[in-house]
């Protein structure tokens, strides 16, 4: 474990509990894409195969645990809470999520570290991580008025990765063979996903305005 | 080897 590799955890856990913070007090999940919130649900549930079979730390497996049971509440808030579900608005949040699954899961049989069940699993849940923000971004786009806690939200949510980009670096430069280019090409190209918002959002609050993106 | 199982990393 690394600095970078921590901040980066707990950055991700951070935008997790913005989000539980958000829908939980307010009711309300106004701006948030259900369809990002499932993809994600599908990237944990792919990637933590390994959480009863393997044991790697405390710190490991509460943090599994912590994303796998934050990622499907909130998907069972918006889909199922008669306060929350009413706030989400399902005409904006059209993102055919579905047409990312496939390809994610062909790609993964295609290109991977070793053809396991296992392995293309985890293959195909840095995939679909890298991809799985995009109906979040696309309805940004369209909601006009972004309300603070939902861009604190995606922003933490790409903040994190980039961290871990850091932390491959300095493990490249650390552990010898340490050389995973699927997980950092898959963790670039999600991170690149992230540079408009990035920029915007950095503008609004050099600026001290609303966070609005440019549709 | 690249792969191994369990990833160390969230």
């Amino acid at each position: 474990m690394n600095i970078f590799r921590f901040a980066g955890d707990m950055t991700h856990l951070a935008s997790v509990l913005v989000l539980l913070l958000k829908i939980h007090t307010i009711k309300s999940c106004a701006g948030i894409s259900l369809k990002t919130q499932e993809l994600y649900a599908l990237v944990f549930a792919t990637r933590y195969l390994d959480l009863f079979t393997d044991y790697i730390s405390l710190y490991n497996t509460l943090m599994k645990l912590i994303f796998l049971g934050s990622s499907f509440s909130i998907v069972w808030y918006i889909r199922y809470h008669k306060i929350v579900r009413r706030s989400y608005d399902k005409d904006q949040d059209t993102f055919r999520h579905y047409f990312l699954v496939l390809p994610c899961l062909l790609l993964a049989l295609l290109i991977n570290e070793k053809f396991t069940f296992r392995e293309v699993m985890w293959t195909f849940s840095l995939y679909l991580e890298a991809v799985a923000i995009l109906p979040q971004l696309v309805l940004l786009q369209r909601t006009r008025n972004i309300d603070n806690l939902t861009g604190q939200y995606v922003f933490l949510l790409g903040a994190y990765r980039a961290l871990y980009i850091l932390n491959w670096i300095y493990r490249y430069f650390t552990e010898p063979h340490y050389v995973h280019w699927i997980t950092w090409i898959s963790g670039l190209v999600q991170t690149l996903l992230y540079a408009d918002f990035f920029y915007y959002y950095f503008q609004s609050w050099k600026n001290n305005v609303k966070l609005e993106l440019p549709a | 080897s690249q792969s191994k199982f369990p990833k160390d990393e969230l």
